[in-house]
């Protein structure tokens, strides 16, 4: 049997916020030392990766490996009926079919219980190799957000470019060009570490959908290396990370 | 001109 509880709804609605845009359904793989869920988005460009360590949780309980395999866009309602400040525990049973989700308020005075019917979901899981990345950039979320946005006004691709002196995103479209770079920052809210320089192009439309993980972490961390895909990551408080792999586009 | 890359060429299924 499955019991985590989570001491703010609003955690939850920014993990399933900064899901649901990329995919639609996704098994969450429990067990005794958390949950983890990893999926791709139905072109098979980008993955995403869960992770959420049972020292986050203000109780968890999971006796038996548990696979949850969830609609989020019903997950969404669910959670969105909910006020943030709600404490949410979540309870399966060992084979399940439904998800419970208990919302308690904080004096306890409303309590709201809903079930979430659960899916069968043939999926495929892929290893994600040790990389040693040759760029690794660390940079507020916020700032990451609006250079996302920014460039995708201007083209479908977005090339990143990291070198020692700074990291550079670039743009080139039909109405013209855009570049914003960054460097290492005395204050220590721009960090880039590189053993090899790199440039690499993506689509700004994933990394436009990545940003959705921005209210999860003030910081994010970007790492590059030669043919393999970027990784994009948000820590997410005491509970772990959510991590997003974005294939590169490459020459014809 | 580029071409996208699918993410299941660099990670294999387990």
């Amino acid at each position: 049997m499955l019991e985590a509880r989570f001491g703010e709804t609003l955690l939850l609605k920014k993990i399933v916020d900064a899901l649901k845009e990329i995919i639609s359904q996704s098994t969450l793989d429990c067990t005794e030392t958390g949950m983890q869920l990893q999926s791709m988005d139905n072109s098979h460009v980008s993955l995403v990766a869960l992770s959420l360590q049972t020292e986050g949780f203000e109780k968890y309980r999971c006796d038996r490996n548990v696979s949850l395999g969830l609609d989020l866009k019903s997950l969404a309602k669910v959670v969105k009926s909910a006020s943030g400040d709600d404490a949410v525990t979540l309870t399966a049973a060992d084979k399940a079919d439904k998800l419970l989700l208990s919302f308690e308020s904080d004096n306890k005075s409303r309590t709201a219980d809903y079930e979430l019917k659960l899916l069968n979901l043939d999926q495929d899981h892929l290893g994600i190799p040790e990389t040693n990345y040759a760029c690794i950039v660390q940079m507020p979320s916020s700032e990451f957000a609006r250079i996302c946005r920014d460039m995708s006004m201007f083209s479908e691709s977005v090339v990143i470019s990291c070198t020692k002196q700074g990291i550079k995103f670039s743009a080139n479209g039909d109405m013209g060009s855009a570049n914003i770079k960054l460097s290492d920052t005395s204050k220590g809210d721009i960090t880039i570490d590189v053993d090899e320089p790199i440039t690499q192009s993506f689509a700004g439309r994933y990394l436009n959908t990545f940003t959705r993980a921005t209210p999860l972490s003030d910081r994010v961390k970007i790492c590059l290396a030669p043919d393999v895909p970027l990784l994009v990551e948000y820590p997410i408080e005491d509970y772990g990370y959510i991590r997003y792999y974005l294939a590169p586009k490459v020459d014809e | 001109n580029t071409t996208q890359t699918s993410i299941a060429s660099y990670f294999k299924k387990e």
